[in-house]
């Protein structure tokens, strides 16, 4: 028995969110992939590996979208995708787009600035995250962030 | 087993230096 239509995959959502062909933000993909992670029994973990992947991607506007895709959602998502992005398995992905020893030296300065900001934004928005700031503090220690 | 109750978090990596 096929899966009822509209149960399409966080896998194909994500896709279409940060299709380099749009021209423009498809906002009804970005929340129809917050409201299916937000659902799926291990909807998180996988949302949170498909965006690393995206965010690093080297096409800017990718990036960008899949970075919309994460604000969007850690501001419409609940407590379960929070701790999930408060991980260090996930904001070591996240360190990689901004540090030069990995993949910082290519990342395009805009996605570098929008990683920065978010991260600085939940450490302010989501305080009883600790791995959040643990992060924070990393960055702004090796300089990546400046004062 | 040292009596202690351990609060074992879901498992992690560790933070990128």
């Amino acid at each position: 028995m096929a899966a009822p239509p509209d149960a399409e995959s966080l896998e194909s959502r994500i896709n279409r969110a940060t299709n380099p062909l749009n021209r423009d933000t498809d906002w009804s993909s970005i929340h129809a992939f917050c409201d299916q992670l937000n659902n799926d029994l291990e909807g998180p973990q996988l949302a949170t590996r498909l965006l690393a992947h995206k965010i690093q991607s080297p096409q800017e506007w990718e990036a960008m979208q899949a970075l919309l895709v994460l604000e969007t959602c850690m501001k419409n998502c609940g407590k379960r995708f929070h701790s999930e992005v408060g991980k260090f398995r996930f904001l070591n992905e996240l360190i990689k787009v901004v540090s030069p020893k990995y993949l910082g030296s290519r990342s395009p300065e805009p996605v570098k600035k929008k990683v920065l900001e978010l991260i600085y934004s939940w450490t302010l928005g989501l305080p009883e995250e600790a791995k959040i700031s643990d992060a924070y503090q990393m960055l702004k220690k090796q300089g990546i962030i400046k004062q | 087993h040292n009596g202690k109750i351990e609060f074992h978090d879901d498992s992690d990596e560790d933070l990128l230096e």
